[in-house]
């Protein structure tokens, strides 16, 4: 990221939008601009007021070519959307839409809300991101306008200017343990490790075997003490070592021994410095290839050579079509790769190039019943298996159908 | 086919010039004399914005210049003030 200082000098700021733009219904695009200010509002001590007559320190216009006095133009459909000025008086702070764009409050044409909270970036004195993740990368990406649009890189930047939302005294809460079953669970990161397959949440990862119809819970520390919790990416590389990611460093492990000398930074595998972490990583046992996925792009590295394959990154939405932007976790199993984003899971065929198959992302687990894997104690302490405690409960309601049906069949017959 | 060629890259050219204009200010200067040094100055400005994209620094206009230089995008300068 990158900013100008001072910043505004006050945390109350005023907004004024001076007109609206025919594209949209007058009310969509007060609320774009009221949820564009507030994604910085919420990481911020700023707070913003709509004032409807008079200067503002941000002033919101949408204009079209040679507009005023303001010395940046604008070049019609396409090309240049919008601009604004950093904080100051006149210009400062005011931030202008191209009304020659197309406008709209969904992915049809511009996203007002998602150009707009970025141009506000620069109305509160953050500049251009080489971070490609980050919303003030200069470039328009069309990104899901419901979920929170800032990257750690853009709320770094908009806090080194601010500082953090002022502390307030919080209830103290207890960590919350997460259901395997719970139909809305999301990974950290997912790898294959010999005959099994881990996935990563929080402090906890969930085992489940190719061979036997396990699940297994427990603590990342009681497998690898010097491992942090949280981990962004894993990977099985073919040399029997998986890989773990999180921010910019990489631990590589064998067995269940952490190797010394990790962690290392992720830039010496090839990345350059403007990336910050890892999303998901999988091998391709078959090509040797590994496909880094960063935002919403795809990084792919060559395990015999050692080296990042040129003419990457690329964005993942191109190269794996079917999949959407992003990508939270990956992994690779007879020939498939398992794509999970959200609470979805893609099956994706990398030789046909195409998803065969969209699952729930905990369809591992077997979870057609009730079944939460981590909420007993025993189970959590002594890693017990699960899948005899779902057979007990399958075979005792069997039963209990079963002498229903035996005594109406009994009773009729009579 | 050579005619459409010069065209194309006489389009790219344009478009390559006026977005160093938008957002690297460039300080092209006109008549014969000033192209050398608008030839290499232009070349500079194109390794600034290849830099910034985290783009090959080759200052020519390769297919992924021109792509991201095609992309909508903000107004605001990636350099400068």
């Amino acid at each position: 990221y990158g900013y100008t200082l001072p910043g505004w000098r006050k945390h109350n700021l005023t907004y004024r939008i001076l007109n609206y733009t025919p594209d949209m219904a007058q009310s969509d695009v007060d609320e774009a601009i009221e949820n564009a200010l507030q994604v910085w509002s919420k990481v911020t001590p700023l707070i913003f007021t709509k004032i409807s007559k008079g200067i503002a320190d941000i002033m919101i216009a949408f204009r079209t070519k040679v507009h005023g006095w303001c010395p940046r133009h604008f070049d019609g459909p396409l090309g240049v959307l919008g601009h604004a000025f950093p904080p100051g008086l006149g210009l400062g702070g005011d931030a202008h839409f191209d009304e020659d764009e197309n406008w709209t409050n969904d992915a049809t044409g511009f996203n007002l809300f998602l150009v707009a909270a970025h141009e506000f970036g620069h109305s509160l004195g953050l500049t251009h991101s080489n971070d490609q993740t980050s919303l003030m990368f200069p470039n328009y990406i069309s990104l899901n306008a419901s979920k929170y649009p800032l990257s750690q890189d853009d709320i770094s930047g908009i806090q080194s200017i601010y500082g953090g939302l002022p502390k307030t005294p919080a209830k103290r809460k207890r960590p919350s343990t997460p259901r395997v079953c719970d139909p809305d669970l999301t990974f950290d990161a997912i790898t294959t490790f010999r005959r099994e397959v881990m996935f990563f949440k929080g402090r906890h990862l969930w085992r489940i075997y190719y061979d036997i119809d396990d699940v297994e819970y427990e603590l990342i520390s009681s497998l690898w003490p010097s491992l942090p919790a949280d981990i962004q990416a894993a990977y099985e590389n073919p040399k029997d070592t998986i890989l773990i990611f999180k921010d910019d460093n990489f631990w590589m492990i064998r067995g269940y021994a952490v190797l010394p000398d990790y962690p290392k930074p992720i830039y010496t595998i090839g990345f350059p410095r403007y990336v910050k972490k890892i999303d998901a990583a999988v091998c391709d046992h078959n090509t040797r290839k590994t496909y880094f996925f960063v935002g919403i792009w795809c990084w792919r590295y060559d395990e015999v050579t050692r080296t990042m394959d040129k003419g990457y990154p690329r964005r993942v939405i191109k190269y794996f079509p079917g999949l959407g932007l992003q990508v939270d976790a990956v992994f690779h199993h007879k020939g498939f790769f398992y794509f999970f984003r959200g609470a979805k899971q893609f099956e994706y065929d990398p030789k046909a190039k195409n998803t065969t198959r969209v699952m729930k992302t905990n369809s591992w687990f077997q979870c057609q019943e009730p079944l939460d894997l981590s909420s007993g104690v025993s189970i959590h302490k002594h890693n017990a298996h699960s899948r005899s405690v779902e057979m007990v409960y399958h075979k005792n309601l069997n039963m209990f159908i079963f002498s229903i049906m035996y005594v109406l069949k009994n009773i009729n017959s009579y | 086919f050579p005619t459409n060629q010069k065209m194309e890259s006489e389009e790219s050219m344009q478009l390559a010039q006026a977005y160093l204009n938008q957002f690297y200010s460039p300080d092209v200067e006109g008549g014969y004399l000033a192209q050398a040094r608008n030839r290499s100055l232009t070349e500079g400005k194109i390794r600034e914005m290849q830099a910034f994209f985290g783009l090959t620094l080759t200052g020519k206009l390769d297919a992924s210049t021109l792509e991201i230089m095609k992309t909508p995008r903000c107004g605001v300068p990636d350099v400068g003030q």
